[in-house]
């Protein structure tokens, strides 16, 4: 499906000798269609740099025309950009695992915390959902709600301002669990002191996963702010990126993932529980090439 | 020297991508450059005039022209409500409602504006449209308990238009000078929601449609603007987040394609954080 897409853009490159001008027009032309799909400035003008070195300097072996060898860069370029596979969750069976939501504010992560619940639970898992945000007026109401209409247990403490010691105190009561998902406030990289909490959060839990979910609506801040994240919880796991049953490309939460360094594993498609699924490459890839 | 149109493009299309760099929406940066290029080329100009300055005070200019649109003032305008009211046998309630993509900060943005409102001696009840959303009525709620504000709801799954017309009847009935209503957050392609929310207006015949939208939103936000705007029609707009450190070029997008003003920008999460709108603070981080 990626080939398909990709062979509009280079029917034009027929023929044996590169033309290095239509070679720069048609790198220009696939800038601005990733630019225009939210990929960042910088990340889409480097894409095209190194397509157009790759492409200058492959040796071309006899018979292999021109387009060809275009083609096949520019695939292996923007897979190691958009991601080839569907990569799976780090969940170790048969002991407790914890996976822990991050991302900026009114992303989707008390949404996705639920979806992700409901997704593991249809899997046969035993799910528990910890709400750690003490910020968000009715943050606990709001998971506590989505917990119920999922039936998965839930742990939270209205009156406890500490996200450590909710997140403590729920690990000792959600006992016979798989996987708990915790919950954890928005915050962005201005906001020190919420950064810092992230960090300590992420030290003393050592989650099997952080992952970090992104709105598919977000445009050029994405990368920053996803560079901001990894740099403050050391690694992270995978992105989810939400609200993609809207008109968005996603370009701004694709370069979040390469800012963070982390595969897309899932998408979230709508309001309701059930609007999840796993990343699926291709369909994003058509998705960003427009 | 006559500017060549060639010498022009290339200088526009870096600026371009400055401007989409600066969180310019595309398609908006791109009709930018072309007014600029339109207004500039076979323009003679001195021997020895600097083109890329020329080309940046046209760009400059063009931006500047977009966001010193006239805000609408709504404190004034409540104030004029209110003096009406006093001189009338008739109570009207200024009525605003709160409409916007999923996620995008409506709700706290009603706080902060019943907080701006409560300060400056008028009186506020809120009233809970989101009948969808898990914890949606209880969050307005803890905001109203924190203000010392009243708020209607009726229980989750209501018509969010019932809920309306019950907070209106409660300010008419009481004498209440703003309505603020919140909405369940949307995204405008679903031509479902787009429907409710015409109801909600028809029902709510506000004076004000407030559009609520943050700063990080990229392309779609033409979209999304677009269609809030012809869908259900907008007075104005917050610009939400603007402490993310932003570029601001959301504003130029939202301000290009609804041409309706910005009236406050939220510059964090508390009820201090919300400013007017500035043009100039704007324009120095765009182009600055
Ligand atoms: N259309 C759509 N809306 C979504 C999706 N995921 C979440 N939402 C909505 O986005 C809004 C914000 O979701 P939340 O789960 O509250 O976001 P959050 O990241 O927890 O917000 P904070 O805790 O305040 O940072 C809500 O209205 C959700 O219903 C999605 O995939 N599609
Ligand atoms: N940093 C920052 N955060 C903000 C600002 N405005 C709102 N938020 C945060 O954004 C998140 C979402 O805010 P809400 O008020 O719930 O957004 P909403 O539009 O009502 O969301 P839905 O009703 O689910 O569509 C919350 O965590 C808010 O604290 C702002 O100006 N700056
Ligand atoms: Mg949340
Ligand atoms: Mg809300």
């Amino acid at each position: 499906a990626i080939f398909q897409g990709l062979r509009k853009l280079f029917s034009k490159l027929r023929g044996r000798y590169i033309d290095e001008k239509e070679l720069d027009n048609i790198l220009k032309n696939l800038q601005r269609t990733l630019i225009e799909s939210d990929v960042n400035v910088n990340l889409a003008t480097s894409l095209a740099e190194r397509i157009r070195e790759k492409v200058l300097e492959a040796k071309i072996p006899t018979g292999v025309s021109i387009d060809t060898i275009v083609m096949r860069v520019l695939y292996e370029e923007l897979v190691k950009f958009l991601g080839e596979k569907r990569y799976s969750l780090n969940i170790q069976p048969g002991k407790r695992n914890v996976i822990v939501l991050i991302g900026l504010q009114g992303s989707g992560k008390t949404t996705t915390a639920a979806k992700l619940a409901f997704w593991l639970k249809r899997r046969g898992l035993n799910v528990g959902l910890i709400c750690a945000d003490t910020y968000r007026p009715a943050a606990y109401d709001q998971l506590k709600q989505l917990a119920e209409q999922i039936s998965v247990k839930f742990y939270g403490d209205q009156k406890e301002r500490d996200p450590i010691k909710i997140i403590e105190k729920g690990l000792k009561e959600l006992r016979n669990i798989d996987v708990i998902i915790v919950d954890t406030a928005g915050r962005h990289k201005e906001e020190k002191g919420l950064m810092k909490e992230m960090q300590e959060i992420v030290d003393k839990f050592k989650p099997n996963e952080v992952l970090l979910v992104i709105d598919g609506l977000i445009g050029q801040r994405a990368y920053d702010q996803a560079k901001a994240f990894k740099e403050a919880v050391g690694e992270i796991g995978g992105i989810i990126v939400t609200k993609l049953d809207g008109s968005a490309r996603g370009g701004g939460a694709l370069s979040a993932a390469v800012a963070a360094g982390a595969p897309i594993k899932f998408i979230g498609t709508g309001e309701h529980i059930e609007e999840f699924e796993p990343y699926d490459p291709p369909t994003f890839v058509c998705r960003i090439l427009g | 020297k006559e500017l060549s149109e060639s010498d022009l493009t290339r200088i526009l299309f870096e600026f371009e991508l400055n401007l989409i760099a600066a969180d310019v929406a595309a398609s908006v940066a791109s009709e930018i450059s072309k007014a600029v290029l339109n207004k500039l080329k076979g323009q003679t100009v001195g021997r020895f005039s600097d083109t890329r300055k020329l080309v940046l005070n046209a760009v400059r200019e063009e931006l500047s022209q977009i966001l010193a649109i006239r805000p609408l003032d709504i404190l004034k305008k409540i104030q004029e409500q209110r003096n009406a009211n006093l001189s009338s046998s008739q109570w009207k309630p200024f009525v605003i409602v709160f409409l916007g993509p999923n996620g995008s900060g409506k709700t706290t943005t009603i706080a902060k504006i019943a907080n701006l409102l409560k300060k400056s001696g008028f009186s506020v009840v809120l009233a809970c449209s989101d009948t969808f959303r898990a914890g949606a009525i209880e969050q307005l709620e803890e905001h109203a308990k924190r203000l010392g504000i009243r708020m209607i709801k009726r229980e989750y799954g209501a018509d969010p238009a019932s809920v309306c017309f019950d907070a209106i009847a409660h300010a008419v009935a009481k004498k209440i000078d703003v309505v603020l209503i919140d909405t369940a957050g949307r995204l405008a392609t679903d031509v479902d929601l787009i429907a409710e929310m015409q109801k909600i207006v028809r029902v709510s015949k506000p004076d004000i449609r407030c559009l609520v939208v943050d700063a990080l939103m990229g392309n779609d936000l033409v979209v999304q603007a677009e269609l809030f705007n012809n869908g259900v029609g907008i007075d104005c707009s917050v610009l939400t987040k603007v402490d993310a450190d932003v570029k601001g070029g959301a504003a130029i997008t939202l301000i290009h394609v609804t041409k309706k003003p910005i009236e406050f920008i939220g510059v964090g999460q508390k009820y201090e954080d919300l400013k007017k709108f500035e043009h100039e603070w704007f324009l120095e981080k765009i182009i600055g």
